[in-house]
């Protein structure tokens, strides 16, 4: 199962 | 982090360091869209609001402030400055950006991972971010003869955005559970758009004259 986003990035 | 990332956000430090120091030291912003600028702000505002409830590094919250104090600085220049805003070429941008904000709400509210305030608005900065840069790609086409430092400025940004797929390229190999398709198909048509202008400006750089996008 894959995380949607981790919203780590810029 | 890996070394894709770093150097592709330290290049899109480079470009706004590059714009801004076009429009400080030649007090013009000949060339320059403001409604790409635009765009850009808005961009960093909705995508950026997590700044207050979410902290994921130092270095990303650095930045975050970083891009966001930059893009408002390029407007305020190329609006408000008393001599400054005498050199945008208001007709020669003439893109009709509101529309692009709007086709990016109404994909982002159709199209998201999760159906809240913060989710829809992120991914509206997303799509939008993927298009902000038409005006300006349009305007360059109409200026004619495009200074140095407006040439590289593009030329970076679009450098920036090639690094990113790298780096999505080298965290899908060695992460697990690293998914995020709304952001990589996004960020490969960005990317595309920067195709033809790449084209112009490799070939007017191997042939020594000043860049031209016919």
């Amino acid at each position: 199962v894959h995380h949607t986003h981790a919203k780590d990035e810029l | 982090m890996n070394v894709f990332r770093l150097a592709g956000d330290l290049t899109h430090l480079l470009s706004l360091v590059v714009l801004l120091l076009k429009i400080v030291a030649t007090k013009s912003c000949r060339g320059v869209s403001a409604k790409t600028q635009e765009l850009y702000a808005i961009v960093f505002v909705t995508r950026y609001l997590d700044l207050l409830f979410s902290f994921v590094s130092l270095y990303n919250s650095v930045m975050k402030v970083v891009f966001l104090g930059s893009a408002f600085s390029i407007v305020y220049f190329m609006r408000y400055h008393k001599v400054v805003r005498h050199t945008y070429d208001r007709e020669l941008d003439t893109f009709r950006s509101s529309f692009l904000v709007a086709g990016s709400m109404v994909l982002a509210l159709l199209i998201n991972s999760k159906y809240t305030f913060f989710e829809v608005l992120w991914t509206f900065s997303i799509y939008l971010e993927a298009v902000a840069i038409l005006p300006q790609l349009v305007m360059l086409q109409r200026t004619g003869n495009i200074d140095n430092l407006t040439g590289n400025y593009v030329f970076l940004l679009g450098m920036y955005r090639g690094l990113y797929i790298l780096n999505w390229i080298y965290r899908y190999s060695t992460e697990r559970r690293y998914w995020q398709m709304i952001v990589w198909v996004s960020g490969i048509i960005q990317t595309a758009l920067y195709a033809d202008f790449f084209y112009y400006y490799l070939k007017c750089w191997n042939e020594n004259r000043t860049l031209v996008i016919p």
